[in-house]
């Protein structure tokens, strides 16, 4: 999907559904992706960020989307 | 949860860093 790997996608995905002020934490990521391995989604959530398709919020743990709104 | 302005302020300056990185990765896609 748009030049992503499947895993990335999958993260993605699960970011763009948060609708908190403070978005999704890395924990509820691991236990919401429960067969991705945390170094794997620690990745996907590096690469999103510097691709723009993610920011970090209250502080580097808690992510939302550029695009869920 | 209810965030301080100076976390709602945080967060969407980060917000605009993101959107500005997505529409140059876009661009140099082109």
């Amino acid at each position: 999907m748009n030049g992503l790997t499947p895993q990335q996608g999958q993260v993605l995905n699960l970011i763009k559904t948060c609708k908190e002020v403070q978005g999704i934490s890395i924990q509820d990521i691991k236990i919401r992706l429960k067969g991705m391995n945390a170094l794997a989604i620690k990745q996907a959530v590096e690469f999103l960020g510097n691709e723009g398709h993610i920011y970090s919020t209250v502080d580097e743990d808690h992510y939302r989307s550029t695009e869920s709104e | 949860t209810s965030l301080t302005a100076e976390q709602q302020q945080k967060i969407e300056e980060n917000r605009q860093r993101a959107l500005a990185r997505r529409a140059e990765r876009l661009a140099a896609q082109q």
